[in-house]
Order: structure tokens, then sequence, then C-alpha cells
């Protein structure tokens, strides 16, 4: 989904 | 995020304020690999470029910008500043780094989720972090007296990466749809290479002893 493509950790 | 993701990124920021504060007050980076700071500067160079395009939380976007900014003065501290710059042991410091970069690019072109500039990059960031730390565990076999602040900056970035393993688990169990293979694997061989080093500084730290590993 989108927010798997988000890269949301560091 | 959760308590394993906060504490991690937490830890990783400890350990560079550690190096940091080494090279900043002691004015030395005896026992630091420069191969390992290089490679970790284009790792957040390569995996943050996102900063421009998509924005996250305001957290995500300072943390970013301090991991971009610190790894960048920390080689600019070992290659250009006088006095800093006199401790490097580049004669020790000898792993050939840049070879670890061609195949993790050619990596990133094969194995990635997407292929965009974007998407690629970040998978790149990915496979080259988990061996950036070689050179260092190289320097660290070779040098014999393994000062605190070293054994502590390499302690605090291994203990970083078991927390994120931790993070993925509970993210896991707790995300529906949160499967991510390359940042998996990546990452669990980055915290494996750590195992050798963790064995010893557990065994100095029990019996009050000073870090040493085997020749």
């Amino acid at each position: 989904g989108a927010e798997d493509e988000d890269h949301d950790e560091l | 995020m959760n308590i394993f993701r906060l504490a991690g990124d937490m830890t990783h920021l400890f350990s560079v304020l550690v190096l940091l504060l080494k090279i900043h007050t002691i004015k030395s980076c005896a026992g630091i690999s420069l191969k390992t700071q290089e490679l970790y500067a284009l790792v957040f160079a390569t995996r943050y470029l996102d900063i421009f395009t998509d924005y996250i939380s305001l957290y995500n976007t300072c943390m970013k910008l301090i991991f971009l900014g610190s790894s960048f003065s920390i080689v600019w501290y070992i290659r250009r500043h006088k006095i800093v710059r006199r401790s490097y042991d580049k004669e020790q410091d000898t792993f050939r780094h840049h070879f670890l970069i061609l195949p993790c690019i050619i990596l990133a072109l094969l194995i990635n989720e997407k292929f965009t500039v974007k998407e690629v990059m970040w998978t790149f960031s990915l496979y080259l972090e988990a061996v950036a730390i070689l050179p260092q565990l190289v320097l660290l076999q070779r040098t014999r007296n393994i000062d605190n602040l070293t054994g502590q900056y390499i302690f605090l970035l291994g203990a970083y990466r078991s927390l994120y393993i931790l993070n993925w688990i509970y993210r896991y169990f707790t995300e529906q749809h949160y499967v991510h293979w390359i940042t998996w694997i990546s990452g669990l061989v980055q915290t494996l290479l750590y195992a050798d080093f963790f064995y010893y500084y557990f065994h100095s730290w029990k019996n009050n002893e000073k870090l040493q590993l085997p020749a």
C-alpha cells in the first residue's frame, strides 16, 4: 500500500 | 511509533553523540575508522534524499538532519581538522571500502521493491549500511587498546540495530501488511556482524576488565 512506500523509519 | 523504535533511534543518536564528544573534546579519532564513517555519510546521503520530497513528521525530519549533519562533520573532522586528523591511524585502517559500494549498487538495482530512483537509492542505503561497520570491526581487531568511548560507540550502534529488530517484530504483530523483506534481511545481517563484538564486550564488562579482542 501507499504507506508501505513512505519509509517512516530512519 | 513504539518503544523499541524510539529506544533504537535514541541509542543511534547517543552513539553519534559519544563519537562527536570523543572527537570534539579529546581532539582524537584514535581507533575510529574513517572508511566506516565515509560509508555512513554515503548511507545517509542516499537514504534521506526523501527529506525534500516526503514529509513524515517533524521528529523524522529533525533526526534525518542530525544524522546527515553529524556523519558529514565526523568525516570532515577526521580528514580536515588540523589536530584531530593527526590521531587518525591510516596505516591500520586499510579496509578497501570502495569495493563494498559496487556490489551494493548492483544488488539494489536487481533486488528492490520498486524500480524508481528513490526506491533504488533507499535500497542501496540499506545494503550499504548492513556492511558499513566492517572497516571499523577490522580496525578494532588490529587495535590492541580499545578506549572506552570507542567501545561504547560500537556497543551503542549494535544496540540500535538490535532494538530495530524488536521494533520490526512488534510492528509485524500490531500493523497490517507490515512485511519488508529487504529491510529485515539486511538489518538482520547488519546486527549479526556485531555478535562477535557483543560477546567480548559483555565478557569484559562481566569480569570488569578492559575490552580487548583476540588477535
